[in-house]
């Protein structure tokens, strides 16, 4: 085994060609890193103003971004999304990498006008993303 | 044909609404079947230009419910969270026709009074019912001068049946005042949820009532006429207003924001049978 031990400590550490700058960068934090954005609409813009009294305002935020390898302790994420990661860089790239997509929501309130007139106070579940997440 | 095209029509609704329709899918699918008439969301959508002709609401109604809305929700439409009901529908109704209107007595100060419909249409199966009122409004505002106590007389006639079956006894209620009506408050709410209760919950799509409405004096004197809770514009016939719990899922549940309660639908913890009530983080640690 000595022979062994030797023949490998003889090896260079790193290849030649090897870019250490390259190797690093895959552990920086990705720039457009996964993360809730806003977008403001007004019904008025959807034309449906004219059901739709309140709110005039309407940001139901979306996630956007790439999510970095390490996602266990920033985004909660389940241990299977790693692996997935990993399936996509080492395995099969047609598997896709985990995607950026809303974790929580919050509601909204909406006052409507109905077809017949009458006049509806309504709260709805999961109408605003609050925090994103990697699955 | 016609009537092909018109198939192919409403097939094309249909599939475009199960795509791409959120709201369609915020209101419960019985309903949509019910009325028949898809969400109007869905009708904005598909034929672009606003949707179906909706009749106007009465503005004095609109504006109690825009009040509402300040009062439940932030600018942003989130709810707010230092409310303790569990409501999350408030519908308003207005008469849809009055017959016999009898016009308000100035002088004994009886509001006016007279048959009422309301059309209960767009409640849906999955919205209970928590609390009924009738809500009359004011043009302007009136404080009276010493404490005045109304009588009001209700009776639920069966709208079918109306014109053939006596009407029932009158419930009749006392409405102790004072009515102070300051600037900012122009209207006054009779809780009729006991009345309404039965109607409402056997799904009755119409609800005819008539109601009489007569304030006197503490004394028992009559009020003059300066004084009469009447002395003023003509009053509005009222509003229903019916405060529900809608329980779909797209409904918002303010007790599943509680933290240690969750929907059936989240909570892996839920699963190791944890049992209710108790704050899952302790189980998680």
């Amino acid at each position: 085994a000595q022979d062994t031990v030797s023949s490998e400590l003889k090896k260079p550490l790193v290849p030649a060609s090897f870019n250490l700058s390259e190797y690093f960068k895959q552990f920086l934090f990705p720039q457009n890193e996964c993360e809730l954005h806003d977008f403001r609409l007004s019904f008025s813009q959807l034309k449906w103003d004219n059901w739709i009294v309140a709110p005039h305002k309407y940001n139901p935020r979306y996630c956007k971004g790439d999510c970095p390898r390490a996602v266990g302790h920033r985004y909660g994420s389940p241990v299977h999304t790693m692996v997935q990661n990993i399936i996509h860089e080492k395995l099969d790239s047609s598997v896709p990498r985990p995607s950026c997509v809303p974790a929580k929501y919050s509601p909204l309130s909406v006052l409507a006008i109905e077809p017949d007139g009458s006049i509806a106070y309504k709260e709805y579940e999961d109408m605003i993303a609050t925090k994103c997440t990697c699955r | 044909s016609q009537a092909s095209r018109g198939e192919a029509h409403f097939a094309t609704s249909a599939a475009l609404e199960s795509e791409a329709e959120p709201w369609s899918l915020l209101r419960p699918p019985d309903e949509r079947h019910r009325s028949g008439l898809p969400s109007p969301l869905f009708n904005v959508l598909y034929d672009g230009h606003g949707g179906l002709p909706r009749l106007q609401p009465d503005s004095r109604a609109l504006r109690y419910m825009k009040r509402l809305y300040k009062t439940y929700a932030t600018k942003e439409g989130i709810p707010k969270a230092n409310r303790s009901h569990l409501y999350n529908t408030v519908r308003l109704f207005t008469p849809c026709a009055q017959h016999k209107q009898a016009p308000g007595d100035q002088v004994t100060g009886t509001l006016p009074s007279g048959d009422l419909r309301f059309n209960l249409d767009r409640v849906t199966a999955v919205e209970h019912l928590l609390k009924s009122v009738l809500l009359y409004t004011w043009n302007n505002s009136i404080s009276f001068p010493s404490p005045v106590k109304c009588e009001c007389s209700l009776v639920v006639k069966e709208p079918e049946l109306s014109n053939k079956t006596l009407p029932k006894a009158p419930y009749s209620f006392t409405l102790n005042s004072p009515f102070t009506f300051q600037k900012k408050h122009k209207w006054i709410e009779i809780d009729v949820t006991a009345i309404l209760q039965p109607l409402v919950v056997s799904n009755k799509r119409e609800i005819h009532m008539s109601i009489d409405f007569t304030c006197v004096k503490d004394q028992l004197q009559h009020l003059s006429a300066q004084e009469s809770p009447c002395n003023m514009t003509l009053l509005a016939a009222p509003s229903l207003l019916l405060y529900l719990n809608d329980t779909s899922t797209q409904a918002y549940h303010r007790w599943y924001s509680l933290p240690w309660k969750r929907r059936p639908s989240q909570g892996p913890d839920q699963k190791r049978g944890l049992s209710e009530g108790v704050p899952s983080s302790r189980h998680r640690r």
